[in-house]
């Protein structure tokens, strides 16, 4: 464990309670891709599931568990709870796009041919590519409220973290996991275009981030 | 390759 892999989780755990919390709070999910939540939290199931193989520490099982939690709690709260605040009619990305290249490129690029290493690697492209749907709504809608950046925010700060983890280890433990700098070097690139948004207009404090 | 040996990361 380095610095840079805390700050990371830390901030991914953040961005999480500052979505559930926003949600919780304004009783409403107006603004929020439901599909990305959901992606998320196929994410973490396909991903998590060594929880029940292999024992690496008492905070990789509690991150895990906690990750897991609230990630479904979040959609709990879009699909079922605030359902009548889901604006459906925006988050209309087809999500079939992203899941059908992720699962056949899981299938060709892996590490071992198991159900859990084929698992792991398709949570680990579909990570890359699950906010889509939110960045798409928020281009659609031409605005996004201000939580919702920062949410975006500490999402996009945790994946640039990793990477810094990744350099550390790379240095320090001559660690190089392929499949994750490979496709996490991809997500935080996604990130790079709402980061410029985010600073030049949420935090000049526009309140609102609206697109050009 | 060591990688398939688990995941310790998030």
């Amino acid at each position: 464990m380095n610095i840079f892999r805390l700050a990371g989780d830390v901030s991914h755990l953040v961005a999480i309670i500052i979505l559930l919390l926003k949600i919780w709070r304004s009783k409403s999910c107006a603004g929020i891709s439901g599909k990305s939540q959901v992606l998320f939290a196929l994410v973490f199931s396909t991903r998590y599931l060594d929880l029940f193989t292999v024992f690496v520490s008492v905070y990789n099982v509690v991150m895990k568990v906690v990750f897991l939690a609230l990630s479904y709690a979040t959609v709990y709260l879009i699909y079922m709870r605030f359902r009548n605040s889901y604006d459906s009619e925006n988050d209309t990305f087809r999500v079939e796009f992203l899941l059908v290249p992720v699962i056949g490129l899981s299938f060709l690029e892996n590490y071992a041919f198991t159900p859990l290493e084929i698992l792991w690697t398709f949570s680990i492209f579909l990570e890359a590519v699950a906010i889509m749907p939110q960045l798409f709504m928020i281009t659609k809608t031409g605005e996004a409220e201000s939580i919702t950046t920062h949410y975006l925010f500490f999402l996009g700060l945790y994946r640039a973290l990793y990477i810094a983890n990744w350099v550390w280890r790379y240095h320090m433990e001559g660690f190089f996991d392929q499949i994750a700098v490979v496709s996490g070097v991809v997500q935080t690139i996604f990130y790079c275009d709402f980061f410029y948004l985010y600073v030049t207009r949420v935090l000049r404090g526009k309140g609102k981030m609206s697109l050009p | 390759a060591d990688e398939a040996a688990g995941h310790d990361e998030l």
